[in-house]
């Protein structure tokens, strides 16, 4: 099964 | 000292509904630009983005840019208290550990405060980057809650396709697989009920059909819903308010390990 991404992978802190 | 009157204060009821379920405690920012929020549900999968900007409140004063933290649960069960024709009013002093929402009914004979305790919650802010989108397609919000609803009753996630034949929404469960597909569909009556597709490059995505469930609490928000998709990024889902803002739910995807 795929696995779930996460959003702090695409988008970063600022 | 803040204070922002919302005309149409039944907008906030509903920007709660929408996405209180998703994330729990969250920072409502107060700038010149407008009041906003910016949170991730708790397995930092999903992301919400609200903006509803000053020019939208009949009276909105905010002195200085300030950071509120608020339990979404708790928001939520004071706004249900307002009339669906109440005007609200967010106020709040510096330095105080409260927030107080004003409700008054539209022929002024009914005023009530509601004061709500403030909490501090360490919260990540995350850059955004403007992108080009492969695939944005716009269509009736009902329409998107009714796929999404109907797909979640045979499985667990949705794998979304946009080529030159249109949209595709599949899934598949135990049960079996079901295949739902939308053309562009300009030739309606009103514009609310079109289905818009732009594509640059065909592309295709699997999401959690259990997070798109819950971002399309935001449906009586908007008419209208757009979803936006690239092979490198989050999907954004994003409700348009009139004439103040939106709300947008940026999903990341399942990836092929």
């Amino acid at each position: 099964d795929p696995k779930q991404g996460n959003i702090l992978s695409f988008f970063k802190q600022v | 000292m803040l204070e922002l009157r919302l005309v149409q204060g039944s907008l906030l009821k509903k920007v709660l509904e929408a996405i209180k379920d998703l994330v729990t405690d969250a920072n409502f920012d107060c700038s010149a630009t407008g009041f906003s929020l910016q949170a991730m549900d708790s397995s930092h999968v999903a992301l919400v983005a609200l903006l509803l900007r000053s020019e939208g409140f009949e009276h909105y004063r905010c002195d200085r840019n300030i950071s509120m933290g608020m339990n979404l649960n708790n928001m939520s069960k004071m706004l249900k208290c307002a009339g669906n024709d109440d005007i609200i009013t967010i106020k709040g002093d510096d330095g105080s550990d409260t927030i107080t929402f004003m409700f008054e009914s539209p022929t002024q004979d009914k005023i009530a405060d509601f004061e709500m305790k403030l909490m501090d919650i360490d919260s990540e802010h995350l850059g955004i980057p403007e992108a080009e989108y492969h695939a944005i397609v716009r269509m009736p919000s009902a329409e998107f809650s009714r796929i999404c609803k109907d797909l979640s009753s045979i499985g667990d996630t949705v794998v979304i396709s946009v080529t030159k034949e249109g949209v595709k929404f599949s899934t598949r469960g135990d049960i079996g697989a079901a295949n739902i597909v939308l053309r562009q569909n300009t030739t309606v009556d009103k514009p609310e009920e079109a289905t818009i597709i732009e594509m640059n490059e065909p592309v295709s995505l699997t999401f959690a059909l259990r997070y798109m469930n819950s971002f399309t609490k935001a449906t009586p928000l908007s008419s209208m819903v757009t979803i936006s998709l690239s092979s490198e990024l989050p999907v954004v889902v994003e409700y348009k308010i009139a004439e103040m803002g939106y709300v947008r739910f940026y999903l990341a995807p399942k990836i092929e390990e």
